[in-house]
């Protein structure tokens, strides 16, 4: 069979190579070649362009973002373990947003690691939008609360809310982030609209069970791959993507405000297949 | 469990008798998936499997123990000899102080180790200096501060927007005018494949003559920390690393990748966010965390 596909025994260990090192993992790396093995191309040029169509399979087709109906903020929970860039993230956002001419504000609900509210701070200062925050140690729930209360007084368009950085294996941790959203949502039914969940490109395959966990517990909505301008692939996101079904929504390309772009899913499998 | 997946690739091989290639293929195959689930390199699996085939062919399968475990009593063996076999601490420096400088890529755990070596050292009598050599990050030397005052070590900055070398060197200028035994410089997170800021870190290395550069690697790392570490070695030159987050359930295969590219200990492991969630780096343990 292996031959009668083009895919021989060296060709399909120097593809397996790539795909492992670009972190797509065992499992997944093997059943990607073995559906390549199935699709018959032959000659290196149709096994590459069979290969890349199947990973574009994988990832599919982008989803849209939510409607919201109007008239109140829409609300985006940052989420993810901890140092993946959340906080940056959040403010890469609030520019982006900013400069389609939305309303933006920020809620600093990381209350607990050192210097969390005051880096957010900084941020919202040179973004030019409005911070909530309370002191270091204040309920989170509590701080998402009066941000979302403030933001719909103000007639805010985008509430961007940060939390502190958890690891997912931690069962307290991961009910304070199911407390943070269920206390949006007693303040405006429907919230958060959006619960992105941030993974830093270097993870290997924790990613799956950090992605895993935190659907679990608090549904996110989609995925933001920061730290994409680094040399690490972040080859997970096929697993997530098949297992999970969660969609990587943008990508975070450098420590700047302006660095953060949507996810290009074509972009993404050609610098993996690189 | 890696060890009854081998028992039942080995099944053959019930009694006493040599383990041949041939029916060590299926196990050798089972090992490598398994270190590739737990994030070891590509490349460098391929070499410690090699390491393992040439221990395991021709090996006597001893009567009471299963020639699975056998294999993977070599596997355990084989990775803690890679790793290090025992712990190796901070070199001193001869004529105070001390200066260790902490680099790595963006949130792997640079400033909050920063607290942790200060707090072990000041926990063995000898009271530390901190750097706060990021001076680039929104609210980094704020938090270095906070950190240090938790646990009334003394921290020297100049504020955001400083030179990080001077900054470095005149921290470290600081520590000898008032006699520390020890001066840790903590640095911004960065990449490695930077060409500025991999300069920028060059120039502080002569500025301060760190007795020690340690490389913090995030423990949830993938395959990406093999090319780190080779970087961040020849580039820049290390003498250890530090493994962070341990305290997941990432199997941490980036120990063996680092270790076996750069060819540095790993002399601590972090596991917690709080500043005494500091171990120092035991191999065997890291061995049976990869195996999982
Ligand atoms: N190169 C690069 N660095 C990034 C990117 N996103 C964030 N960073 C850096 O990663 C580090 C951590 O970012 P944070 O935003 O503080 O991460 P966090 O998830 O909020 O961290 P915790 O709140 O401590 O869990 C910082 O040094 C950021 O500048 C990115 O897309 N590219
Ligand atoms: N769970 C856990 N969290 C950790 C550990 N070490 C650090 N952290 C957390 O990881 C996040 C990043 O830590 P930092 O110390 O800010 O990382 P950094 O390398 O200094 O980041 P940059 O300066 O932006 O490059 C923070 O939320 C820390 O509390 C650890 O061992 N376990
Ligand atoms: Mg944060
Ligand atoms: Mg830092």
């Amino acid at each position: 069979a292996a031959l009668a596909s083009g895919l021989d025994a060296e060709s399909r260990e120097a593809l397996e190579e790539i795909l492992i090192e670009a972190d797509v993992g065992v499992a997944a790396t093997q059943r990607i070649l073995d559906r390549l093995e199935k699709a018959d191309a032959v000659g290196e040029d149709a096994i590459h362009n069979a290969l890349r169509d199947s990973l574009l399979e994988v990832l599919g087709r982008a989803r849209e973002e939510p409607e919201i109906p109007g008239g109140r903020p829409r609300v985006i929970l940052l989420v993810g373990v901890n140092g993946v860039g959340k906080t940056t993230t959040l403010a890469k956002l609030a520019a982006r947003y900013k400069a389609e001419g939305m309303r933006v504000m920020m809620a600093a609900a990381d209350t607990f690691r050192a210097a969390a509210a005051e880096q957010l701070e900084v941020w919202a200062e040179r973004v030019g939008v409005d911070l909530v925050r309370q002191r270091s140690g204040a309920d989170p729930a509590a701080v998402a609360y009066d941000a979302l209360e403030s933001a719909r007084a103000r007639g805010v368009d985008v509430l961007l809310v940060d939390t502190a950085g958890r690891l997912h294996t931690k069962h307290n941790l991961m009910e304070e982030l199911k407390k943070i959203r269920r206390v949006l949502d007693k303040c405006e039914p429907g919230t958060p609209d959006e619960v992105l969940l941030i993974l830093d490109a270097t993870t290997g395959q924790n990613a799956l069970s950090q992605a895993r966990l935190f659907k679990e517990a608090v549904e996110p909505t989609g995925l933001v791959i920061a730290k994409l301008d680094g040399t690490a692939k972040a080859g997970i996101v096929l697993a997530i993507r098949e297992e999970l079904g969660l969609d990587v929504r943008f990508v975070g390309l450098g420590e700047g405000v302006g660095d953060l772009e949507r996810f290009a899913p074509e972009a993404f499998v050609d610098a993996l297949l690189s | 469990d890696l060890g009854e997946k081998l028992n039942r690739s080995f099944k053959g091989l019930l009694g006493r008798g040599k383990l041949s290639e041939k029916n060590i293929e299926s196990g050798l195959r089972e090992i490598r998936r398994s270190l590739l689930e737990a994030d070891v390199h590509y490349k460098v699996a391929k070499d410690f499997i090699q390491v393992v085939k040439e221990r395991s062919v021709g090996q006597e399968v001893l009567g009471n123990l299963r020639p699975g475990q056998q294999v993977v009593r070599i596997v355990h063996e084989e990775l803690v000899r890679l790793m290090g076999s025992a712990f190796t601490d901070i070199s001193r420096s001869r004529s105070a102080p001390t200066v260790i400088l902490l680099v790595g890529l963006q949130g792997s755990g640079k400033t909050t180790f920063a607290a942790k070596l200060a707090r072990r050292f000041q926990k063995s009598g000898q009271q530390p200096l901190l750097v706060a050599g990021d001076t680039a990050r929104p609210a980094a030397v704020e938090q270095l501060k906070i950190l240090g005052s938790e646990i009334d070590v003394r921290v020297f900055e100049k504020g955001s927007g400083a030179d990080p070398v001077e900054v470095a060197a005149e921290g470290v200028r600081e520590a000898r005018r008032l006699n520390f035994p020890v001066v840790i410089v903590d640095s911004r997170g960065r990449l490695h494949v930077d060409g500025e800021l991999m300069e920028e870190l060059r120039k502080t290395r002569d500025a301060i003559a760190p007795q020690e550069t340690l490389l913090v690697v995030d423990g949830m790392s993938g395959q990406d920390a093999a090319r780190v570490a080779r970087s961040f070695a020849d580039d820049l030159g290390i003498d250890g690393v530090v493994l962070t987050k341990l305290d997941g359930d990432a199997r941490g295969g980036a120990a063996l990748s680092v270790r076996a590219v750069s060819g540095k200990p790993i002399k601590f492991v972090s596991v917690g966010e709080k500043v005494d969630q500091l171990e120092p780096f035991h191999p065997d343990r890291m061995a049976s965390r990869i195996l999982g």
